[in-house]
């Protein structure tokens, strides 16, 4: 069972301590706020309520025999956020993420010791703009540093009834298709319907593309991207 | 170009509205405090100070006109946010994405029509845990309503130096593997040296697991956890 101390318990940080014990972890939330410490005692190993800024208070909890600490204090305790983070890294424990809230927030994270660093609405905003703004990928992973990336792409109108075969997806576009994801209408026996989602993730070149089929493919962002569009 | 507003700029909408306007979108960001307006004006298409539960206020931007609306206005204006995704929804824009800061908020969005709801603290908070409390499962994403998930799945020790036929993952453990992630290490003329992620998207049977490759594979979310195990 992994061990972990999330401290500071706004909304993200109350989210990740309940999230963590949810998947069996144990889990000590810390905050300097005994109203927040009662509240959060009921879905966690144990709640502490302490003031993070303090080498002793953080010996006292034993942090240093942890597998990793989540820093969660946000825009209003920048300096809590800091100094706490400063004082972690001392502990030499293996794995320390931090949230930030600005660009200049998470550079100095990383320099006083934080091996990861996270900023709730930055990453979240990115990967919604990056969906909205190309209605055609469903959702996009990048998967290396050189832009591979895994993406769901609504197939373009183009290829309905056509196999993959004739398709010719990776000659022509770039694009290695791992799986087709479809919709399809289920009947009940009690007269009402409903859709089922269901993933071939081991399509045969001779399977047949559908209208509003979603294809599963590999591929550099640019080739993704021009595929996607290929509708417009 | 598609065309978007986004309302409410605080740290998350106005994260929104600059990523959309990066990705080439027309975008119109709006709030009802001055000195908010006056920052984003140079990254978006056009800022506008008013207030978002006027009617008037929003039929005089022709906001029906547009391809979709992300209310982002957040916990200190519940009542403005649902107020106007009430008002949006009933001008017809074709998709209304809207922020909640808790469950019953983001189930009063639906019930005002609201196509979509996110909540970037526990949306994030949710992905960080599943990757945090399994550390070899370094991302999931869920593809489909069954379950089928894509992972990217640091390799159980035990397939060291074996081809990809003699794992035999697919019958023994029911995953899909799409490929493989390998650092090298690289060698520069200068003397300095690096680390190179490539990917191998289409990798045949006879290619060899090396230490410390992830495997991306695609299967139920159960067999994933289990698999990820294998070396605990
Ligand atoms: N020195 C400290 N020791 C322990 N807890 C602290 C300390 N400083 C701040 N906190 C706690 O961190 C929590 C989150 O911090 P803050 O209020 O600054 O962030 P926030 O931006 O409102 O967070 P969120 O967006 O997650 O709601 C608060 O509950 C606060 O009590
Ligand atoms: N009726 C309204 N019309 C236009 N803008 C509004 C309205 N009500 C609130 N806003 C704006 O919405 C923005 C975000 O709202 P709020 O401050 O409630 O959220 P927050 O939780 O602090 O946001 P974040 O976590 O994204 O920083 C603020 O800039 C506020 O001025």
């Amino acid at each position: 069972m992994r061990r972990f101390a999330v401290i500071g318990l706004g909304r993200f940080g109350f989210h990740v301590a309940q999230a963590l014990h949810d998947r069996g972890a144990e889990v000590v939330a810390i905050d300097r706020d005994p109203k927040i410490v009662e509240r959060i005692k009921l879905s966690v190993t144990s709640a502490v309520c302490t003031d993070a800024t303090d080498e002793d208070n953080l010996r006292s909890l034993s942090i240093q025999d942890l597998d990793a600490v989540v820093i969660t204090i946000g825009a209003e305790s920048v300096e809590s956020s800091i100094l706490t983070t400063a004082l972690i890294a001392r502990l030499k424990v293996p794995h320390i993420i931090a949230r930030a809230t600005s660009d200049l927030h998470a550079q100095i994270l990383r320099l006083v010791g934080a091996h990861e660093v996270v900023n709730p609405e930055s990453d979240l905003a990115a990967r919604m703009a990056q969906r909205i703004a190309r209605p055609a990928i469903l959702d996009l992973i990048q998967l290396s540093s050189d832009g591979y990336s895994l993406s769901e792409i609504t197939a373009p109108r183009r290829f309905n009834g056509k196999t993959l075969a004739q398709a010719n997806i990776r000659k022509l576009y770039g694009l290695n298709i791992l799986g087709i994801k479809r919709r399809t209408r289920r009947f009940h026996p009690d007269g009402s319907e409903d859709f089922h989602e269901y993933v071939d993730h081991n399509p045969a070149p001779t399977d047949v593309i559908q209208d509003r089929d979603i294809l599963l493919c590999i591929g550099t962002i640019e080739d993704i991207e021009r595929f996607s569009q290929l509708d417009s």
